[in-house]
């Protein structure tokens, strides 16, 4: 079964496995480079020998001995070095955690956990708009009283005048100014008789 | 194969935060 | 703890050591044994050339992919965050597969977040929701006073004009 190296490759922006292809192939086209100008040269150098007996075809037989038993060293070598690069290098350990998922661990939280947040925020959307309702009516009734006590102290107001009105004629009240006004009334009638009497 | 997982995984990394975006942007509207 | 680039490194020097190892001049002299009885030098010397070029290019191949994906910097910081996470034993969060599923955690903190502040927001206006109500009830209180003191100017006013009618009427006679 493959291990498909999702973790790695969401770090890496490509799987380790890939990289590794990538690797052997180029190494290994480095390897076949080589070995094709070995042969050039050394078809070169025979060119250079008159009367050599060696053929291109024997040199070529050489060249895939030799070539063939490097493949072999070189596929069983860098099966090794894979192995431990991905394990060592292009593997992110069990027990780490890459920091794009940080908040998994510092917030885990399951389906159910954020609708009930979800709800939550939604009731507490609605209570705020009650509030801010209530608060529009408290406020409309708060002016709403200040027209009344206004309008109240107004009438008090009103009624303190008409009590000034009574001071201002040297009674502190109204009653005493209605008194007052008997007082003088009878005052008047007896300066009255008192008049007519003389009179006669 | 390997296509799929990169893709798949380059979602993983990227679009997480994109949706945050989205998601902060709305919570942003609301508030105002 | 080794860096993973000095390990990558190290593997790779590694692995030319060994394949050089494999490969070594002994060994292509047999595969090219007529060559090499007709010219032992040359062949030294292509040899030489062969493991020279060989490892050159197996090198700058390495150079050109860690250039390629700014390899170094990325196991650099590989290696920073294995070094954070070094006191973990358990095994850590991985994807489940399920995006919804994975979605919620990254999105929490931002709920959790707006949740607190509507909390606040909503605590902050009850808070003073109350005060209005206070003074609300304050203001009803002071209108049911004044009402109060009104009734009682008006019923004395009141009882003055009867008193003064009263008088009047006894005046008159």
């Amino acid at each position: 079964s493959v291990d498909p190296m999702t973790y790695e490759a969401q770090f890496f922006g490509f799987t380790p496995q890939t990289c590794m292809l990538r690797i052997y192939i180029a190494f290994q086209d480095y390897l076949f480079e080589v070995m094709q100008a070995v042969e050039q040269v050394i078809l070169k150098k025979l060119d250079g020998i008159p009367g050599c007996e060696i053929s291109p075809v024997q040199i070529r037989k050489c060249t895939e001995k030799f070539l063939c038993f490097m493949k072999g060293r070189f596929d069983n070598l860098f099966g090794k070095m894979e192995e431990l690069f991905l394990q060592l290098i292009l593997r992110i350990p069990p027990h780490i955690l890459l920091p794009e998922d940080k908040c998994q661990e510092s917030h885990p939280c399951s389906e159910e956990e954020i609708q009930l947040l979800q709800q939550e925020i939604e009731q507490l959307q609605e209570k705020y708009k009650t509030e801010l309702r209530t608060r529009e009516a408290l406020l409309a009734e708060l002016e709403e009283q200040k027209i009344v006590q206004a309008k109240l102290r107004q009438t008090l107001t009103l009624f303190d005048e008409l009590e000034n009105v009574g001071r201002d004629r040297g009674t502190n009240d109204f009653r005493e100014g209605l008194v007052f006004l008997v007082q003088n009334s009878r005052k008047l009638q007896n300066i009255r008789d008192n008049v007519e009497r003389e009179s006669k | 194969f390997d296509e799929i997982i990169v893709d798949l995984t380059t979602k993983r990394k990227q679009y997480p935060r994109k949706i945050l975006e989205c998601v902060i942007k709305t919570i942003k509207a609301q508030h105002e | 703890t080794i860096s993973r680039v000095k390990l990558l490194d190290t593997m790779v020097d590694t692995f030319l050591q060994k394949l050089v190892a494999a490969g070594s001049y002994k060994r292509f002299s047999d595969c090219y044994k007529r060559f090499y009885q007709l010219q032992p030098d040359m062949t030294q010397r292509i040899y030489d050339k062969f493991i020279t070029q060989l490892q050159a290019s197996i090198r700058e191949e390495i150079c050109e992919i860690k250039e390629e994906g700014n390899l170094e910097a990325v196991l650099n910081s590989l290696d920073k965050i294995v070094e954070e996470g070094r006191d973990r034993k358990e095994p850590a969060w991985r994807p489940s597969g399920i995006p919804e599923k994975d979605l919620c955690s990254i999105m929490a903190p931002y709920f959790l977040q707006q949740r607190d502040t509507l909390r606040h927001h909503v605590q902050k206006q009850e808070a003073k929701n109350r005060q209005l109500a206070d003074a609300i009830l304050a203001g009803r209180k002071q209108v049911e006073e004044l009402q109060l003191q009104i009734q009682a100017r008006q019923q004395a006013f009141q009882a003055l004009h009867r008193e003064q009618r009263e008088l009047l009427a006894v005046l008159r006679e």
